[in-house]
């Protein structure tokens, strides 16, 4: 673990008294290969560093701290300050429904999380829709179709052939028909460099104005995650971000990144692949988890 | 612009790491390769840029190539492929791709839908299929993968199949359970071919970090992965978790998905896939 191996770097330092800078950047390069280990984007464990470095030169070893655990407590600190707060809302429309689309790199659990998200308003007392706008990938009108099915709620679709755009709006005008006070709509797993797939959230978006704009992140993405989730939220505009599949041992460090770089606000985690498997975001278990 | 200074200087060395790293090489990889990078224009009398950059180049194709790709099984009647890998990733689409490949081939494909669990995987396969011209052996939701497994590979032997390739669903490594469950479906076709699967490929999606290396490794260990297929290079990520795979566990790449259509898959050539991570 990070405390450990700063213990080492620090063990030298006999008694109590103030870090030099030597001392300090030893164990930052400790921290920094724990940044990156853990999936941090280059850049921002390269800033992070610089603001943890800033804050660790000249501090005192506090009290019964070892100067390791002195270090890792500024780290903590500055990484909870980047992820932000936890339990964020879903934003509800006081005149539903309330329009809320998951978008997100193919595969990354938007139809499963959509799935979710309606069990979870449900339970808070909403009564969902689940639209299914991705007409590209084979049976995930089915899928989504069979995933409502299980849970007894309703699922918006026209097959494959008409224009997602249309699907969306007919969707949300059943919503509203039908009294349904959140309509979240499935979209199809794009990449942020395909033009035309994204062009089509942009037109979904002018068309529908949704309420909430989240992108789904694999836990397990690497460094692509910032160019990914930055494309994203500067073409079509996020107003959060669901972490998935945090039920396996990817440090997560992707989360990290894509806050520094957007400031978006993790509103969920996918925590499993059965549709009660969501959970509150808590910063502070994350970032335990990218330090290691 | 990363070669256009004068000399090797630290600049250039914090460059080719930048450049590493931000492809999901990962760190001790990184270290590795600039050290043997650093070792090989050491013996050169005035190394440029340039030399380092293709001493990394000529390093990372080493890499790569190190494991060489198993010959496929052609005398095996039916060949059997099983495919494996955490959630999506791309396995049913990948089967998808192999089995237009395998039917450009002249070849008589049958798959089996064993992702008896998720919604739709089977409605899925069968799409595929469909439009690939191999036939889908299923069962109902809920059934014992290892029984899909079976029926397969019997139906594939009276119909006189050439290649049989077995759709997992995705599990992450870390459920004890869910790897139990895939050893069972490996042992299942095992006990009707000794041989068998005579393939076992690891579909890992190129956007996936450092966690991509303990997938390889948890997979390996459970099922004997022969290969490794990296999907979604169509998109900005480089997949370098890769160079740490071959490196490290010793496994091939042996085809790369390029995007969601049958045609977008390709034999893993190191030598394009360097120059597409270090341009
Ligand atoms: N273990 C785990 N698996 C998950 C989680 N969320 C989704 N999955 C699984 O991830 C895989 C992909 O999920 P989908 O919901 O199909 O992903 P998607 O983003 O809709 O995929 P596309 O529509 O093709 O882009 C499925 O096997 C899901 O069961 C999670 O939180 N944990
Ligand atoms: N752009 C791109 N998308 C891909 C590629 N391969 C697969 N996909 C997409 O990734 C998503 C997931 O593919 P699947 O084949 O369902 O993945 P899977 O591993 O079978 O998923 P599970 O069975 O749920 O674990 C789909 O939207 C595919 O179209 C690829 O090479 N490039
Ligand atoms: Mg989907
Ligand atoms: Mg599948």
């Amino acid at each position: 673990a990070l405390t450990t191996k700063l213990d080492a770097v620090f063990k030298k330092l006999a008694g109590r008294g103030r870090l030099s800078e030597k001392d300090v950047d030893d164990a930052l390069r400790e921290v920094r290969v724990a940044l990156l280990e853990a999936d941090v984007h280059f850049r921002v464990a390269r800033d992070f560093v610089a603001r943890v470095r800033e804050r660790a030169v000249g501090s005192d070893v506090l009290g019964s701290l070892t100067p390791g655990q002195q270090v890792v407590k500024i780290v903590h600190e500055e990484l909870l300050s980047v992820l932000g707060e936890g339990q964020p809302r879903l934003s509800l429309s006081p005149t539903p429904p309330t329009v809320v689309m998951l978008v997100g790199l193919q595969g990354s659990g938007k139809t499963t999380t959509a799935a979710k998200l309606a069990l979870h308003l449900r339970k808070g007392g909403q009564r969902p829709l689940l639209v299914a706008a991705d007409v590209y990938r084979p049976a995930a009108v089915e899928q989504l179709v069979t995933l409502g099915k299980q849970l007894d709620i309703p699922v918006y679709q026209q097959g494959i052939a008409a224009d997602p755009v249309e699907i969306v709006q007919n969707g949300i005008r059943r919503a509203r028909e039908q009294g349904n006070t959140v309509a979240l709509l499935d979209t199809a797993g794009r990449l942020h460099v395909d033009d035309e797939m994204m062009q089509e959230l942009v037109r979904i978006k002018e068309r529908i104005a949704p309420h909430e704009v989240l992108l789904v992140v694999d836990a397990m993405t690497g460094q692509d995650a910032v160019r990914a989730a930055g494309d994203f939220h500067q073409q079509v505009g996020l107003t959060g971000l669901i972490l998935s599949k945090m039920d396996g041992d990817a440090r997560g460090g992707a989360a990290l990144s894509v806050r520094a770089v957007t400031g978006v606000p993790v509103k969920f985690l996918g925590t499993g692949e059965k549709t009660d498997a969501l959970e509150p975001y808590h910063p502070d278990r994350l970032a335990s988890r990218i330090l290691g | 612009q990363l070669f256009q200074r004068g000399q090797l200087d630290q600049a250039l060395w914090d460059a080719l790491e930048e450049a590493l790293i931000s492809a999901d090489v990962g760190v001790a990889t990184t270290e590795r390769l600039l050290e043997a990078v650093k070792a090989r224009v050491r013996q050169v009398d005035h190394p440029s840029p340039e030399d380092a950059h293709l001493a990394l180049k000529e390093e990372m194709v080493r890499t790569l190539e190190t494991p060489p790709a198993p010959p496929p099984e052609l005398s095996a009647c039916p060949r059997v492929v099983l495919v494996v890998g955490v959630n999506g990733v791309g396995k049913t689409t990948t089967i998808g791709k192999l089995a237009r490949h395998f039917r450009s081939q002249g070849q008589r494909v049958l798959l089996a839908a064993a992702d008896t669990f998720r919604a739709a995987a089977t409605e899925q396969l069968q799409l595929w299929g469909e439009r690939v011209g191999a036939e889908v052996v299923a069962h109902q939701p809920g059934a014992d993968p290892g029984a899909v497994a079976f029926d397969a590979l019997q139906a594939a032997r009276s119909r006189d199949v050439d290649v049989v390739i077995v759709d997992t669903a995705g599990r992450l490594h870390t459920k004890v359970n869910l790897m139990e469950e895939l050893k069972k479906v490996r042992r299942v076709l095992q006990r009707l071919d000794p041989q068998a699967p005579h393939e076992v490929l690891l579909v890992l999606d190129a956007t996936t970090g450092q966690n991509g290396l303990l997938q390889a490794r948890a997979f390996t260990e459970a099922v004997e992965v022969t290969g490794v297929i990296l999907t979604k290079l169509d998109g900005t990520a480089k997949g370098g978790i890769a160079l740490a795979i071959c490196a490290d566990l010793g496994l091939p790449l042996v085809f790369v998905g390029t995007g969601e259509t049958p045609e977008d898959l390709a034999p893993f050539d190191p030598a394009t896939y360097v120059d597409a991570l270090l341009p």
